[in-house]
């Protein structure tokens, strides 16, 4: 019992270290030096925007019905269909100098803003929330029956479910259902109220910042006035600029740049420097 | 607006800032292979600058946080209608010498909240909660205590972020907020929200979440959340931004979660406008394919 005893301590040591230095590995990748994102952003490339390349490859044409259409080959799905199946992901440079820092400003559309009343709902917000809050408390006391800690319990919930079987399980209430037919199409798919049109990206340049910052420091300037006169954020790049301009920013705009990403080696290898903050990083 | 009932300027404008990471251990001159906090640097290149250094490995000295939400002050704040922040507010848990405590990344969440309220805020009003311009925060897996690891609420970790953005979480939703760290915010009232998902509830990271199957993990719940909100504002006739801090991409989500979260995006496209994280750093985006996760979860049934 004593051996028993000691190696299983032996084991729990062995655990903890290795908990540790795990811990201690990921802090450390966390803060350090940007390192595989290129890797990272080529994996992007290959995985994501060439799947999605592929899949607009193969959308049915305009002239669908005409006889060179290979509707064995082609989707059954046309360009815009395909593009209602996305949504997107937009995932932002940040203020940490892991590349040079940068900020985000988004445009859109504010076209028909006056024209449009908010449509009041007769239900208060303060209703609604209590409501919800109801609902998710009763699905924790759900969860207290449920006793799914205790394997005793859960081997008799399990015996019990069987017994129920043949029965319609549960709606999962984490799964929507499907999006009603006679709803239009978004702002992210159709140009209306609220579509995004436009960004710009800016971002500091922390070497002519910190450079000019010494040198005006050096000319005599104070720390506070050299700050003032060098640290500044100017536009990197906007959505609309060459090599790859995009029209607007609907789903079908990232659709279509992804699948030029994929293609295009120009655009591509400038995708990739604005990913990086125009750092010039490489892994 | 909706607190003082006048009529505000839209511009059409909105700024999406994330992962400041200010370390208030920033030393200028120190060495930026000791993450800049400290030694003698071993050549001019080694030497940590005043407003940082990029793809050196340290975290935003406190100069270049300062400066930033200056110049945003001069150049931006009265041109945008709304600000989407996507969390990580405090420094990285890189130099054993010096770990973080709770205390710290709390009190470096309230003292940049605090800046940001500061700057949005309308000076001439006495009602902390009277913007000029909407600020919409989120939390990052850095401004929790474990590192990523964030359990449901209510827990004394979602009472004090409900305390550091009081301001800025509509009134309403104060209960939900404990439970789930998240809510959503009318940008122009009637007509245009924010979400701010907590991510964390979802992602892989996180030892709290295995996945988003059963009622008892912390996705499930957030999910439920968010079916029921944006269900709502389906009704209200109202289009929405989702954000948060990690994105919802298959590397960084639990089993399951990735596919249920790109589920409700996909069937709420008559409603969802995009959706804007942070976390990784990098300027890219993911085109998410919704039949394809309705394939998954098919295939997972």
């Amino acid at each position: 019992q004593l051996n028993t005893s000691e190696n299983q301590k032996d084991d729990d040591d062995d655990l903890d270290m290795t908990a540790h230095a795990m811990a201690g590995r990921e802090a450390h990748l966390m803060g350090a030096k940007p390192v595989g994102k290129e890797a990272y952003m080529n994996r992007v490339r290959e995985r994501i925007y060439e799947r999605v390349h592929q899949k607009i490859q193969k959308a049915k044409p305009l002239d669908a019905e005409g006889d060179d259409y290979d509707a064995k080959r082609k989707s059954s799905k046309s360009f815009d269909e395909i593009c209602e199946d996305y949504s997107i992901v937009s995932i932002s440079g940040s203020v940490i100098p892991t590349f040079n820092p940068s900020l985000r400003v988004w445009e859109y559309n504010i076209t028909d803003l006056d024209t449009q009343t908010p449509t009041w709902q007769s239900k208060s917000w303060d209703q609604f929330y209590k409501t919800l809050e109801n609902i998710m408390e009763r699905d924790s006391s759900d969860i207290e029956n449920e006793h799914l800690d205790d394997p005793e319990q859960e081997f008799e919930t399990q015996r019990k479910k069987k017994k129920k079987r043949g029965k319609k399980p549960k709606e999962d209430k984490t799964i929507p259902r499907k999006k009603p037919k006679n709803l239009p199409l978004g702002p992210a798919y159709e140009p209306q109220l609220f579509s995004p049109t436009r960004f710009v990206q800016l971002y500091a340049d922390l070497k002519r910042i910190n450079k000019k910052y010494y040198s005006l420091l050096e000319a005599g300037k104070t720390p506070d006035e050299a700050a003032g006169q060098a640290f500044q954020y100017e536009v990197e790049y906007a959505s609309d600029d060459d090599p790859y301009p995009m029209k607007g920013l609907l789903v079908k705009d990232f659709v279509l740049l992804a699948s030029k990403l994929a293609t295009q080696k120009k655009s591509w290898n400038k995708f990739m420097e604005r990913a990086f903050m125009s750092t010039g990083y490489t892994d | 607006d909706a607190i003082t009932g006048l009529e505000r300027k839209i511009y059409g404008r909105f700024l999406h800032i994330t992962d400041m990471h200010p370390d208030a251990f920033y030393k200028e001159g120190s060495s930026i292979e000791n993450v800049c906090h400290e030694g003698k640097p071993k050549n001019t290149k080694d030497r940590a600058p005043r407003f940082g250094y990029a793809t050196g490995g340290c975290d935003s000295p406190p100069d270049l946080v300062n400066y930033t939400l200056e110049w945003i002050t001069e150049n931006l704040r009265d041109k945008i209608d709304f600000v989407i922040w996507t969390g990580d507010n405090v420094r990285h848990d890189n130099d054993r010498r010096i770990p973080r405590t709770e205390f710290q990344i709390l009190d470096m969440n309230e003292l940049i909240s605090g800046k940001i309220q500061k700057l949005f805020s309308n000076p001439n009003s006495e009602n902390p909660r009277d913007f000029d311009v909407s600020v919409v925060p989120s939390i990052g897996n850095n401004d929790v205590f474990p590192h990523n690891m964030f359990a449901l609420g209510p827990t004394l970790q979602t009472r004090e972020y409900h305390r550091i953005w009081n301001n800025l979480v509509p009134q309403e939703q104060q209960r939900t907020f404990d439970r789930s760290a998240s809510f959503a915010t009318e940008v122009i009232p009637g007509k245009l929200a924010v979400l701010s998902i907590n991510t964390l509830y979802l992602f892989k990271a996180n030892p709290l979440v295995d996945n988003c199957n059963s009622k008892k993990q912390p996705g499930y719940q957030i999910l439920l959340w968010l079916g029921a909100v944006l269900e709502e504002f389906r009704q209200r006739g109202m289009k929405v931004w989702l954000s948060g801090h990690v994105p919802p991409i298959e590397k960084n989500f639990a089993e399951g979660c990735f596919d249920k979260y790109t589920l409700w995006t996909h069937e709420y496209r008559d409603i969802i406008i995009g959706g804007l994280y942070g976390h990784m750093n990098m300027d890219h985006f993911i085109p998410v394919d919704g039949e394809a996760s309705w394939e998954a979860i098919k295939q997972s049934e």
